[in-house]
């Protein structure tokens, strides 16, 4: 996998737990998966994108970082 | 909008809140102003009345914390998560929590988050709102500042709040007895075009209105309690301010809008009367047996109802006021005294009108007539003094 730049990591990691609060994003815990985790946070980012009307990319470009830093309520946007 | 799976929504229109704590960043009143004003935001678009407790167990729950906070969502320190609201059910539901490593404000300025737009949000979600995706809308996740002075609600809220529990009735209560005809009095002016009237509890500044007029009135157990529609005002002893309940915190099983109600303090019991029946209470329990036909305490079939009920410890009776006449009844023999209904205004002197309300507090009768009340002396039934039916609430 590619060496991820350290400012990217921490993006990163704050997306997933955003993710993990707001849209039931659940991290494979076992490393055997990861790829997938890749794919499951993609469509978690894209799901995000969507509620927010920002271009849906499934990529945790510079928008969707700036929308997921704003001040906001504690309860999920989506729940299974 | 959207909701919470299966919709919960509270299911019945009295709702109640309750203050658990509050944030050293505002002053204790303009947190329960804000409070109020988030719950009148959603009153007015809805059937619903919210009503302030101040002890035990509320519907919604209003609290300040930090952190972990004793559910399975920890607040995150400044920004990020502002609060969080569970939907309509028992216990942790409807509860509110806001998090108290915010700088919470009354305005909307830059470095604070205005307490009213947030509980507004949160409270939408305690009424069974999810979140919207709808920028603009209060239940858009994300904290906008904007506006408060005359903040209304975004259409896309009122759809989705009245998808869950309908549009408000078409006009406010009207009182629950036809009053009778009063000396015409000016409309106090509205600076604004006149909206839905709020339909949460009534709040201090109401308790001074001074056309404020009762249903029924009543002690119980040192207290004084002043029914209007479904509220009662409460004049403790036990605490300084008066205190705004809903009938149906104390008794859920009565119906609201009482004719009239006495206590007899020996047998501590209250007496509830609606139209053609009477409920006797012990506390919060109704005996077993009640409601029961006003017929059985002897009053002919032509009476549907009574205006107003007093009983006087010191002689065991109760006086029981119909129109321009009053009964006698004896509590010890249980039945009518002969040669009565009486005219009020024969044995009554200066009481020449209805009488809506009755009480018995410091040796005299208190017989309330829309917004004015008459102090009479208990022994020679003489009138000593005219006052507004809300002098007990030290306006």
């Amino acid at each position: 996998l590619p060496v991820v730049p350290e400012k990217e990591t921490e993006d990163i990691q704050f997306a997933q737990k955003y993710l993990e609060n707001f849209y039931d994003f659940k991290e494979e815990k076992s490393s055997l998966f990861k790829s997938k985790n890749f794919n499951l946070m993609a469509e978690k980012i894209r799901e995000m994108q969507s509620f927010f009307g920002l271009e849906v990319t499934g990529e945790l470009n510079s928008q969707t970082l700036d929308v997921m830093k704003q001040p906001r309520c504690g309860i999920p946007d989506v729940r299974s | 909008y959207s909701t919470f799976p299966r919709s919960p929504k509270w299911r019945r229109e009295d709702v109640t809140y309750r203050i658990l704590n509050y944030t050293p960043d505002m002053l204790q009143a303009d947190v329960e102003e804000a409070i109020a004003k988030a719950f009148q935001l959603w009153s007015s678009v809805t059937p619903l009345r919210f009503t302030r407790l101040h002890s035990g167990e509320a519907d919604i729950m209003i609290s300040f914390a930090s952190q972990f906070h004793g559910d399975f969502y920890s607040f995150d320190g400044p920004g990020g998560t502002l609060a969080h609201a569970y939907p309509p059910g028992n216990g942790i539901g409807g509860d509110a929590h806001f998090d108290e490593d915010e700088n919470w404000t009354k305005f909307t300025t830059a470095n604070g988050y205005n307490l009213f737009l947030v509980a507004a949000h949160e409270l939408g979600h305690s009424l069974g709102l999810g979140h919207s995706n709808v920028f603009g809308a209060l239940m858009y996740p994300i904290y906008m500042a904007r506006d408060t002075r005359d903040y209304r609600l975004p259409q896309d809220d009122i759809d989705g709040i009245q998808s869950l529990y309908g549009p408000p009735r078409e006009s406010p209560a009207l009182p629950t007895k036809a009053l009778p005809p009063q000396e015409p009095t000016e409309v106090p002016p509205t600076e604004a075009p006149t909206e839905v009237p709020p339909s949460i509890p009534p709040t201090r500044a109401e308790d001074c209105d001074p056309h404020l007029a009762f249903d029924a009135i009543t002690t119980l157990r040192g207290e004084i309690l002043f029914f209007k529609d479904s509220y009662v005002w409460r004049k403790s002893p036990y605490f300084a301010d008066i205190e705004h309940d809903t009938i149906s915190s104390f008794w859920p099983s009565l119906a609201a809008g009482f004719d009239a109600t006495y206590e007899i303090d020996k047998k501590d019991q209250v007496i509830f009367f609606k139209g053609d029946q009477y409920w006797a209470v012990n506390g919060y329990n109704i005996q077993p047996g009640f409601p029961k036909p006003i017929q059985n305490l002897g009053f002919p079939r032509s009476v549907r109802k009574i205006d107003a009920a007093v009983h006087d410890q010191n002689t065991k009776k109760t006086y029981f006021f119909v129109g321009h006449k009053y009964w006698s009844f004896n509590e010890n023999t249980q039945s009518m005294e002969g040669g009565y209904p009486r005219k009020i205004a024969a044995d009554f002197h200066g009481i020449d009108q209805t009488v809506d309300a009755a009480l018995h507090k410091n040796g005299h009768f208190y017989f309330f007539h829309g917004s004015k009340q008459y102090e009479v002396d208990v022994k020679t039934k003489k009138l000593i003094r005219t006052m507004k039916s809300n002098s007990w609430f030290d306006c």
